[in-house]
């Protein structure tokens, strides 16, 4: 089964 | 601040829409507008909301303020409301409570309601400007059944964007399903149109508890806009009048 990723992979912390 | 907002009823779907992925955020007032960025517990989804400064008449804002909020207090406080009732926002400067102030069309019931706030230390995320590779838009409803009758089956979807159409299958215990939808323009009701812009195709999969929870937004707006790229967050907007709320999803990695 796939994974979930978290947003933290594709945002930045402003 | 002081914000009034011709209809209670815009404020109370926004609400209704996110209370059930985020608990405590912060509604930062400025300039443009009142804003709301907030991811859930699990840091899979984020929820952006603007009511633009334009939505209210009038907004004042003597500065900034961020408006920390338990949206369960909030909503309890909005169910006050009447969906037609004139709203307006209250706030001191640096504010230990919101004040909200209801009043109905023929200006004979005037209720007036305070909430608490409370400091709350939100981590903010860039967003990056992204092109997307594929934006479909389509009824907000049949995408909330698509999501409900697919989630029956199983705890995740794939979303295939092609030339041909949009795909969205799963497979569970109990069996898989899929459903495939085209482009087509509704020239007498155009929010019944399906749209499909697509630069290359995407194949991406996400989980459906947090799409069948983004789908709670359905009563703010017929349309709904879903952008995806291929490896990154799938957009879900809701466009209001003058405002709109964007959810955004990790998709699942690796088979």
């Amino acid at each position: 089964p796939a994974d979930q990723g978290s947003l933290h992979r594709y945002f930045g912390q402003r | 601040l002081e914000a009034r907002l011709e209809q209670a009823g815009v404020l109370k779907k926004v609400v209704d829409a996110i209370k059930d992925l985020v608990q405590d955020c912060n509604f930062d007032c400025n300039d443009s507008g009142i804003a709301l960025q907030a991811m859930d517990n699990s840091h899979v989804a984020l929820v952006s909301m603007l009511l633009k400064s334009e939505g209210f008449s009038p907004y004042r804002l003597d500065r900034n303020v961020a408006l920390g909020v338990n949206l369960t207090s909030l909503t309890k406080v909005l169910r006050c409301a009447q969906n037609e009732d004139i709203l307006t926002l209250k706030a001191e400067d640096a504010p230990d409570t919101l004040s909200l102030v209801f009043e109905n069309a023929e200006n004979d019931r005037i209720s007036e309601y305070e909430i608490k706030l409370m400091d709350i230390d939100q981590e903010h995320l860039g967003i990056p400007e992204t092109e997307y590779a594929a934006a479909i838009s389509m009824p907000s409803a049949e995408f909330q059944r698509i999501c409900r009758d697919l989630n029956q089956l199983s705890e995740s979807v794939a979303i295939e964007a092609s030339k041909e159409g949009v795909k969205f299958s799963c497979s569970g215990d109990i069996g898989s399903g899929s459903v495939t939808l085209r482009q087509h323009n509704n020239v007498d009701r155009p929010e019944l149109s399906t749209k499909i812009e697509l630069t290359e195709p995407v194949a991406l999969t996400f989980s459906l508890k947090y799409l069948v929870n983004f789908c709670k937004a359905s009563a703010l707006s017929s349309v709904v806009t879903l952008s995806l790229s291929n490896e990154v967050p799938l957009l879900v907007e809701y466009a209001m009048g003058s405002g709109f709320v964007r959810f955004y999803l990790a998709p699942k990695i690796g088979e």
